[in-house]
């Protein structure tokens, strides 16, 4: 563990928290995507098969549970908490994210590191965790007014994936420059797609304005 | 042995 990874995994599990807490609080979830909300579901539950076949750290346990059970009961609170759910922008969350999830698992039988059912699922998680995002930017972009839980939900989610490049730069040069091809050029990918969202959020806050993506 | 260095990420 480095202290990138660590800062990495405590951004997402704040960008998490946010959410739940904005949820939770607003008892409003508008302005936040439900297909990107159950995609993360989809990339947690792939990528963490391993959970109760392998045992890595008592840190590593938690967090993957953690991270099962928010992002799942920000999928229950969205579709079923009656309150909540009235709350959904549904005719503007049209993203068919099938079209992401389908050629994320087609990719992944194509390119793994080798062909077992974990391996290829675990691939898919990182392919479809890249993309995942982009059912929410296009939210943003159509939602009017972004409030500020929502675009600090968004910039720490983007700012995770970006600590974990560091990470790997670091672990690149203390580990026996370890090559991994599939999370780092994915993880770069996931970065990009935030571009934009970064500029945006940014100037926003630093002229102190309201956070607005253009159309 | 390479992929597994990876799987202690989350």
């Amino acid at each position: 563990m480095n202290v990138f990874r660590l800062a990495g995994d405590m951004t997402h599990l704040l960008s998490i928290i946010i959410l739940l807490l904005k949820i939770r609080a607003t008892k409003s979830c508008t302005g936040i995507s439900l297909k990107t909300q159950e995609l993360y579901v989809i990339v947690f539950l792939t990528r963490y098969l391993d959970l109760f076949t392998k045992y890595i750290s008592f840190y590593n346990t938690t967090m993957k549970l953690v991270f099962l059970g928010t992002s799942i009961s920000i999928v229950w609170y969205m579709r079923y908490h009656k309150v909540v759910k009235q709350t959904y922008n549904k005719d503007q969350d049209t993203f068919r994210h099938y079209f992401l999830a389908i050629p994320c698992f087609l990719l992944a039988l194509l390119i793994h590191h080798e062909f077992t059912v974990i391996e290829v699922l675990w691939t898919f998680s990182i392919y479809l965790e890249a993309v995942a995002i982009l059912p929410q930017l296009v939210l943003l972009q159509r939602s009017r007014n972004i409030d500020n839980l929502t675009g600090n939900y968004v910039f720490l989610l983007g700012a995770y994936r970006a600590l974990y490049l560091v990470n790997w730069v670091y672990r690149y040069f203390t580990e026996n420059h370890l090559v991994r091809w599939i999370p780092w050029l994915s993880g770069l990918v996931q970065t990009t797609l935030y571009a934009d969202f970064f500029y945006y959020y940014i100037k926003s806050w630093k002229n102190n304005e309201k956070l607005q993506l253009p159309a | 042995v390479q992929q597994d260095a990876v799987k202690d990420e989350l």
